[in-house]
């Protein structure tokens, strides 16, 4: 199991790779890596050996096999299925954003609880009731879901997203919710943000 | 100076505080708080005796005591104008969000390149072009930014806030920002989140 802040490293490195094998990029250095990314060119180093990568001395790492090597330690070749829940402003947001399809995440299906939201389609999938959502899954097969309900609604959806099969969750609601062990939860709080952010204004 | 990685689980404790708060609980231990954030116990104890907050045995730590003490670390009373420059999906979420007002920010201005978007109206505030931004943001003494512009417009737009006086810049665009040494950024990358998932899911 490689550790969640090395992969979030690999994670970043890998979108740097991408942009650099765009532009015709065929090397780069740790040192080049580090102003790209603002991860230490010594943990570059350390987190690729770790890989087997070394890179050539005065040369660097090669561009296209680096970012084969680390996307597939993120499994950015499996397509992985995902169900947006909540389909709001923030919900709406990720579900139009192209960039996710990269790492293999494809949007599958949408649940919402407000009525005049069911039946809308969004990028091609239409939203359904949240009523439907445990059974919905089950027949879909599938096992993420990144969660935009508001903070009260979050638990309740939570248990039905277990019920219906989901192990991994993506959540973006201010509370911490409570799982079974076989279940894994990711919070992705923003506004801690702008609270960091309000420390620094002297 | 208080290190981010504190001021992050500052931002969390403050979030719980609040919520209790409004459901009137009087007291919370730092077990009830480490329930509540995911941040462990001891790491919580070792954080409040830093601001000279013991909590008292058996009854734990005063919670609207704590929550102003952690408000005012935070800064939260101050208000926090900002600046938002692009209004697109992701953009227009976080303008339409009423949590970050709870840490003092409040939305002063809204920048974006789209003629089609100048001139129309959210919360209250018209959305102007970008080429009157340095100006704008002088004229506002607006110090802090939300980026939320495709990653290529990112380092354009980034140089014209700084020309406008933005000290703090909450980045949302996939790219790494050059700013001079006085400029603080801070990246929200939310792709990462998503490939950390892939990982796991076998
Ligand atoms: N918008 C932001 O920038 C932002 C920032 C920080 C945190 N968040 C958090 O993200 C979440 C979503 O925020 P938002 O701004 O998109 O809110 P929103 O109110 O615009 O959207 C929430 C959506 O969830 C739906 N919903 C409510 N209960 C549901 C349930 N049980 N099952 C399915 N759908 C349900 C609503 O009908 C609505 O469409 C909230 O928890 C919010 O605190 C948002
Ligand atoms: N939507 C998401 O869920 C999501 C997820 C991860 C990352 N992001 C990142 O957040 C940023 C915004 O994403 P989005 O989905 O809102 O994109 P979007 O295309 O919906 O919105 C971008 C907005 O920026 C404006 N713009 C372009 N150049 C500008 C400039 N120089 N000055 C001012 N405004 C300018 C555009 O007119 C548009 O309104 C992107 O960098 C994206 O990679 C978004």
């Amino acid at each position: 199991r490689i550790p969640i802040p090395t992969l979030t490293r690999f994670a970043n490195l890998y979108r740097v790779l991408q942009e650099a094998e765009a532009e015709g990029v065929e090397h780069l250095n740790s040192a080049q890596l580090e102003a790209l990314t603002s991860i230490s060119a010594s943990q570059i180093r350390k987190d690729l050996s770790m890989l087997g990568e070394m890179g050539r001395p005065g040369v660097g790492y090669k561009v296209n096999l680096l970012k084969k090597r680390i996307g597939s330690i993120l499994r950015v070749d499996r397509g992985h299925p995902y169900a947006l829940v909540g389909a709001g402003q923030l919900g709406r947001a990720i579900a139009n954003y192209p960039g996710f399809e990269d790492y293999g995440f494809k949007l599958k299906a949408i649940f919402d609880s407000d009525r005049e939201k069911v039946g809308q389609i969004v990028q091609g999938i239409p939203i359904e009731s949240n009523e439907h959502m445990p059974a919905s899954l089950l027949q879909k097969s599938i096992r993420i879901a990144v969660l935009t309900v508001p903070r009260n609604a979050a638990q309740d959806a939570t248990d039905q997203l277990v019920a219906g099969g989901v192990r991994w969750i993506l959540n973006f609601a201010p509370t911490h919710l409570k799982v079974p062990d076989n279940c894994i939860v990711r919070d992705v709080f923003l506004t801690p943000e702008f609270a960091i952010l309000g420390h620094f204004t002297e």
